[in-house]
């Protein structure tokens, strides 16, 4: 028996927009830890790891390991028909095909259930090693947001760059170049509006826009959004999600051919 | 020239 419900049901809302466009088909793993997701988009360059632990429920209920196998866009439409203040629960039977999404309005007098049938899909796990990066840089989700969409109006792919300087992000195409570079800067107002960069090593790699751009529809689930780079692995981006867990999305670097 | 890297050439299926 699997019951879990989550008073801020607007998160959920959230986190099926940031990775519905990504990840088509995915494995929901529901453990004593947590409900959490790993799946990779359908080209395998892009990652996508989910974690709301069970503490941020106000009640969690998993009796044994499930997965369920869902599909995003099918998941994300029911959402959409939870208000943004409603409480969202998720029930599952142990063995059961099913899974049943439940909203309950903030005053109570409307109740909606949406029963939707799991999908036997390969699970397909991949172990993510824990690594020193040579550069991790925490900045506001919506500047980094506004930079990817700047950028993708004039390239197709970036160079990300942390030096001493900052972090430094290029791009070129047809009608010309663009830099944009974000210097350290820690006398903000609020510590969110700060752009943090602790770096090891200078680092400079290449992405393609397109995947940091579908990355960036998680910002809402963050003000502020934490990018570690190394030479040898996957960019991370991580969005985390106040008193739950994460989503982070790891972007593989295009390479030398 | 470059080309995309894809994520199972630096983390392996467990």
């Amino acid at each position: 028996m699997l019951e879990l419900r989550l008073v801020q049901g607007s998160l959920l809302k959230k986190v099926l927009e940031a990775m519905k466009d990504l990840v088509t088909d995915a494995n929901f793993d529901c453990s004593a830890t947590g409900f959490s997701l790993q799946a990779m988009d359908s080209s395998h360059v892009a990652l996508v790891a989910l974690l709301l632990r069970s503490e941020g429920f106000e009640h969690y209920r998993c009796d044994r390991n499930i997965t369920m196998g869902m599909n995003l866009n099918n998941v994300s439409k029911l959402l959409k028909c939870a208000g943004n203040d409603d409480i969202i629960t998720i029930k599952a039977d142990d063995g059961g095909d099913t899974v049943t999404f439940m909203f309950e309005n903030p005053k109570q007098d409307k109740i909606s259930d949406f029963e939707m049938k799991l999908m036997d899909l390969d699970s397909e796990h991949l172990g993510i090693p824990d690594a020193e990066y040579h550069a991790i840089v925490r900045m506001p989700s919506l500047e980094f947001s506004r930079i990817c969409k700047d950028l993708s109006s004039i390239g197709d792919t970036v160079v990300i760059s942390v030096t001493k300087e900052g972090i430094k992000f290029s791009t070129r195409g047809d009608i010309g170049n663009a830099n944009i570079v974000c210097r350290q800067n820690t006398t903000v107002d609020k510590p969110e509006e700060a752009t943090v960069i602790q770096m090891n090593e200078a680092v400079s790699l290449t992405f393609a826009l397109r995947y940091l751009n579908s990355f960036t529809k998680a910002t809402s689930l963050s003000e502020t959004v934490t990018i570690s780079l190394s030479s040898e692995l996957p960019l991370v981006a991580e969005y985390k999600i106040a008193d739950m867990g994460y989503i982070k999305f790891y972007l593989a670097p295009k390479i030398e051919d | 020239d470059t080309k995309q890297g894809k994520i199972l050439s630096f983390f392996k299926k467990i």
